[in-house]
Parts: C-alpha cells; sequence; structure tokens
C-alpha cells in the first residue's frame, strides 16, 4: 500500500468506509478508492485534503457522464412524462411536486391517475391535483392503467394542456407480470403521442442499498429510461448508488425531493450531492 | 455458489486437519464483500466477522467437508442463530386489548403491513381492530378504512389534519367498548430525525401503552437501516420488526443491521401487497437470503 504525507492505509481505509455508509455500493466503493490511490502514487494528491478533493471531482466527473440533467419537452401538443418506480418510494408525492413547479412556471398540468390497483392511489393522486392546481383524470378500481394514459393524453389534446404526468402503480421489477402491464402503458403512449413519453423517471428512495442496481436493469429492460429521481434525500440516507448507475446506465439525475410538502423537489446538484456525503 | 467460490479462494491452503488463521482470514474477506453487497452495515459486517473468526480459529476440519464449505457452514450458522429469537410471536397483553403500534420511515409499508396483521388475527380466531392514525399523508385514512373492509374488520380513523393521539386514544376506547382484544394503529411515515415527529411516537406509546411497538422497515434498505432503527429504538424501545418487500429481490441485509444494532427480534416478514402477504420471519432463509 501507497504511504504519503499522511495518506496512508487509515486514511484509505476512512475513505472506504464514507463511501460505503453513504451507499455508494462495493463495486463503486473500490473503484474510487483505486482512483484515489492511482492519484497519489502520481504525486497529484499530497494530504487528506487533496485526497477528498480527488474523490469529488472523480464522483462530480462521473455523475456528469450521463444524459441530459434537463427536462425535454414535446415540439408541439402535450409533453407526456411517465413515472415509474417499486412501491413506496415517492412516485405520486413527486409527481405532485413537479406539477406545482410546472404551475409556477405558467404551464398548465393534467395528473393521470394510473395506478388503478392499490387502495386509495386515485384518491391521493386527486387530492394533490386540487392542491396543485392540475386537471386530472382516473380510471376504474382495478381497471386497465393503458386506458387512463390514453383518456388523460385524450383530454390534454382536447383541453390544449401542456404537461401530462402519468402516475403508475408501484411495482417490483422481479414480478415479470407488472413489467408487462407497464409496458403497455408506455406502448399506448408511445402510440398515442409523437416521441412520447417524452421522459421516463425512475423514482428511487434515498435510502435504497445496492437493489437499486436491479432495480434499473430490470426497468431499463421493460422501458426506456431517461433519468432518476431521487426521492426523501432529506432523508439521513445519501443516495451514493446514483454513482454507480451513472458508470453503468448514463443515467442522469434530474430531480431531487427533499420532503413531504409540494414544494419540496430541486434540480439535483452534482456537487451538493458530494458536499452530503462528506459532511 | 458460495462454498465453490471460497473453495478456490482458499486453494491454496493444501493443508488438511485444523482451519488455520491465513485461511479463515482469506474466507473471511470474500464473505465480507457478500455481506456489504447484501446491504449489510459495514460496523455490523465487521463485528459479525471478528466474532465468527474466533469461532472459526481451530476448529477442526470435517473429514467429509471442504475449508471453505466449513467457513461458509460457520458464518450461515452464526448469522441464522443471530437473526432468531425463541420467543418471537406477539406479547399478548394478559387483559384485552393488545396493542400493536405500527411505526417507520415513509413508504416503508407500515399502512398495508397493518392490514395484513389485522388480517392474520382475524384467521388465527382474534378480533382485531385498526386505528387509522395517518391523518398526514393525503388519501391515507381512506387507504386504510378501505383494506378494512377488504377484510372485514373495524377500524377507527380520523379527519385529515386531526390529532393522532386524540384518534388513537378513541380507537382503545372504542375497542375496549366492542370488547375486540387487539388494537393494531398506523402511524404516519416520518424520518428518526424529525424531532417533533419522534416526539408525537413517544406521546402515543404513552397515551397508548402498547404491548408491541413494530418498526416496519423496507427489505432494500441499504447503510441507513442501523441509523433509522436506532433512532426509532432509542425513542420508542421497539419491540420488534417487519420487514417488508421481501417478494422482491433484496438481499435483506437491513435485517443483520438492525437486529445486530437494536438486538429486537425480526418477527414479520412481508412478501407482497396482499392482505395475506405476511410470513413469520424464518431466520435459517433470512440467512440464506443474505449469505447467497
Ligand atoms: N421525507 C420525504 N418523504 C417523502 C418524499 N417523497 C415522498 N415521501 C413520502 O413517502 C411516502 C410514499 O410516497 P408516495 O408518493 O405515496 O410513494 P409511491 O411511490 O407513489 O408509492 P406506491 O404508489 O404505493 O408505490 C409518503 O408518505 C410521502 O409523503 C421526500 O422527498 N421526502
Ligand atoms: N411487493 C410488496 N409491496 C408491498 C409490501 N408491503 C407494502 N407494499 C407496498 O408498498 C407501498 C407502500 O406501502 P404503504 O403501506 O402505503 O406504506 P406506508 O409505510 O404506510 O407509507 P406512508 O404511510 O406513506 O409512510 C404500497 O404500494 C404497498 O402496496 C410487500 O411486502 N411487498
Ligand atoms: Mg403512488
Ligand atoms: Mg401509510
Amino acid at each position: 500500500r501507497v504511504v504519503v504525507d499522511g495518506m496512508d492505509h487509515e486514511s484509505l481505509e476512512s475513505l472506504e468506509e464514507k463511501l460505503l455508509s453513504a451507499d455508494f455500493g462495493v463495486g463503486a466503493t473500490l473503484r474510487l478508492v483505486d482512483h484515489v490511490e492511482e492519484l497519489t502514487r502520481r504525486g497529484k494528491v499530497r494530504d487528506q485534503k487533496g485526497l477528498r478533493d480527488g474523490l469529488a471531482e472523480e464522483v462530480e466527473r462521473l455523475l456528469g457522464a450521463t444524459g441530459s440533467d434537463e427536462l425535454a419537452e414535446a415540439a408541439e401538443g402535450p409533453t407526456v412524462y411517465l413515472i415509474v418506480g417499486v412501491n413506496g418510494v415517492g412516485k405520486t408525492t413527486s409527481i405532485a411536486k413537479l406539477a406545482w413547479h410546472l404551475r409556477q412556471e405558467g404551464l398548465t398540468v393534467l395528473l393521470a391517475a394510473a395506478d388503478t390497483f392499490r387502495a386509495g392511489a386515485t384518491e391521493q393522486l386527486r387530492i394533490w391535483a386540487d392542491r396543485v392546481g392540475a386537471e386530472f383524470v382516473g380510471g376504474q378500481d382495478r381497471g386497465d392503467p393503458a386506458a387512463v394514459a390514453f383518456d388523460a393524453i385524450d383530454a390534454a389534446r382536447a383541453r390544449g394542456i401542456d404537461v401530462v404526468l402519468v402516475d403508475t402503480a408501484g411495482r417490483l421489477h422481479t414480478h415479470r407480470n407488472l413489467m408487462e402491464e407497464l409496458q403497455k402503458v408506455d406502448r399506448v403512449i408511445r402510440r398515442k403521442i409523437e416521441g412520447g413519453p417524452h421522459e421516463t423517471l425512475i423514482v428511487l428512495d434515498a435510502t435504497v442499498g445496492q437493489n437499486a442496481v436491479s432495480q434499473v436493469r430490470s426497468f431499463r429492460d421493460a422501458v426506456e429510461l431517461t433519468g432518476i429521481v431521487l426521492a426523501k434525500a432529506d432523508s439521513t440516507g445519501r443516495g451514493g448508488i446514483v454513482v454507480a448507475l451513472a458508470q453503468e446506465h448514463g443515467l442522469p439525475v434530474k430531480l431531487v425531493g427533499t420532503g413531504e410538502g409540494m414544494k419540496d423537489l430541486e434540480a439535483f446538484d452534482p456537487r451538493a450531492f458530494v458536499e452530503g456525503v462528506f459532511e | 455458489e458460495l462454498s465453490e467460490k471460497l473453495d478456490a479462494a482458499l486453494g491454496k491452503f493444501r493443508q488438511r486437519g485444523v482451519l488455520t488463521e491465513p485461511m479463515v482470514k482469506e474466507g473471511l474477506r470474500e464473505i465480507r464483500r457478500i455481506l456489504l453487497e447484501a446491504d449489510v452495515h459495514f460496523k455490523v459486517t465487521r463485528d459479525f466477522l471478528n466474532r465468527v473468526q474466533e469461532q472459526a480459529l481451530g476448529e477442526d476440519v470435517l473429514k467429509s467437508v471442504s475449508p471453505g464449505q466449513q467457513i461458509v457452514k460457520i458464518v450461515h450458522d452464526e448469522l441464522a442463530a443471530l437473526l432468531g429469537e425463541e420467543r418471537a410471536g406477539i406479547a399478548w397483553a394478559s387483559k384485552p386489548p393488545t396493542v400493536i403500534l405500527v411505526v417507520g420511515l415513509q413508504g416503508s409499508g407500515k399502512t398495508t403491513t397493518a392490514a395484513k396483521l389485522a388480517r392474520r388475527f382475524v384467521r388465527d380466531g382474534r378480533q382485531p381492530m385498526l386505528a387509522a392514525c395517518d391523518l398526514q399523508r393525503p388519501a391515507a385514512v381512506d387507504q386504510l378504512v378501505t383494506l378494512a373492509k377488504r377484510i372485514k374488520v373495524p377500524v377507527h380513523s380520523g379527519e385529515t389534519g386531526g390529532d393522532p393521539v386524540a384518534t388513537a386514544q378513541e380507537a382503545l376506547a372504542q375497542a375496549e367498548e366492542q370488547n375486540r382484544n387487539v388494537l393494531i394503529v398506523d402511524t404516519a411515515g416520518r424520518l428518526q430525525i424529525d424531532e417533533p415527529l419522534m416526539e408525537e411516537l413517544r406521546k402515543l406509546k404513552s397515551a397508548l401503552a402498547p404491548q408491541e411497538i413494530l418498526l416496519v422497515a423496507d427489505a432494500m434498505t441499504g447503510q441507513e437501516a442501523v441509523r433509522i432503527a436506532q433512532g426509532f429504538d432509542d425513542a420508542l424501545e421497539i419491540t420488534g420488526v417487519a420487514l417488508t418487500k421481501m417478494d422482491g429481490d433484496a438481499r435483506g441485509g437491513a435485517a443483520l443491521s438492525i437486529r445486530g444494532v437494536t438486538g429486537r427480534p425480526i418477527k414479520f416478514v412481508g412478501t407482497g401487497e396482499g392482505v395475506d402477504d405476511l410470513d413469520l420471519a424464518d431466520p435459517e432463509r433470512l440467512a440464506g437470503r443474505i449469505l447467497q
């Protein structure tokens, strides 16, 4: 092991623990520690501060080497965003927050309650639509989620609405029938709207561990993901797994949920993310 | 498979007889990676492996078993022993109703688990009642009321924006009045670092004097499982854990982290979205899943 000016086995070990405890995952942690060791060997890092800066720089680089972190818009007609993810991560609430932010920009928004399965799901989104000033389209209890997406897009076109946010039921990526159901919703949107869905965002819980890797792989097999919403970033979870996801899938974090209120949504800031890991 | 992997790693230790120190250390390095990949907390992993090392060193390698298999067996048995507990059922009250308080982070599965518990008790011939005390999340009351109707269990609810403690006290009075022998109280999800909301839970505990305080935790939780469990345990003294969404492919290292740091038993495992999808925790299966 390399020992340089206060850079020793203990510094690397404490760095490794920092990354592991922030849920970077074993693979990404080892790659990052190797990277920093290499910088030290080449004389680019001479002390603890240099070590942290070298690491911060590399993490920011990895997070930037992804698809765009902007939200795409339709060239004409309604813009449609499809929101997906496993159970309980924050899909419905994130949609409410995004709707509120779009409303602040003067856009008209329609919320499509395509979770026709879970108790109280449609009512939950209906209440949010009311609170944020968005239109609402729901479906029959246990009805076809794809039909709700279909109806919502028709309604948006008829009423000249700018953005449609499609809420879907939470689903574990290991349940094949549920992933096929999601593919059907996606297919209906693609057929109804040129270029749609303009974003397909997977919501991840900031306290998630390395299972996020399995989630993204499976969801990506089913639909074309364009970005991540990192919800519950106000928790003690750092969501470090997004670095491994950037490396493996080039998937950018586009939005960050920071609370349970409709205003609690921010754009992703890689620098703030890195600072959060080291505080 | 794990013991083959380990045998490959230990290939250079050709001697038969005793598990030597270098052999054990090499094997445990491999196991450490497996545990970390299963989301077990890095400190819990370290403490666990130190104990296993003590146990493994000097052990006689069984004639029929390879050193790799031997180490895996020691690790698996130690893990299952750690996760297990003799009396991990519900602590029934001598004078009904037994009160069960369901707590945890946002979205972990509390409302669904509360309904599953009620359903389980109905099937066991008991008379449960549900209390919808999440008066904050939109349609949370609606969600539990719908589930309660589905399983034909009476539910007492408050109004969104109301006082959860008052609602819980009303529910308790109703349960006693209606001779319900177990009351399951659903609460709003909250962060363990949210002081006012943790204080609200302490108030609920002192108003209800529950026999069980179940922490509902998501099986896919990463390293934070330690801080989350510690936070809820320090505030309330939880009595057990329900690990949800185990029908996915999360390895569930959170189970070891939570058990390791609070000493509380994993009592239940959620295995789906349906009201029947609740199993008693099986330490052998939890251990096997973590080590796969
Ligand atoms: N603290 C915090 N809580 C959040 C955040 N986003 C969502 N939540 C909470 O997490 C819980 C679950 O949120 P939902 O929006 O219902 O999650 P979901 O993915 O739609 O859940 P399902 O539809 O059941 O799969 C709710 O209690 C939300 O208030 C966040 O950024 N911070
Ligand atoms: N697949 C699966 N889904 C589950 C399980 N337990 C709960 N869920 C789902 O997880 C999501 C969240 O469950 P809830 O019961 O609403 O979670 P909660 O803890 O009450 O959420 P808050 O009240 O917002 O904190 C819902 O979609 C449930 O159907 C489980 O064991 N397996
Ligand atoms: Mg939802
Ligand atoms: Mg709930």
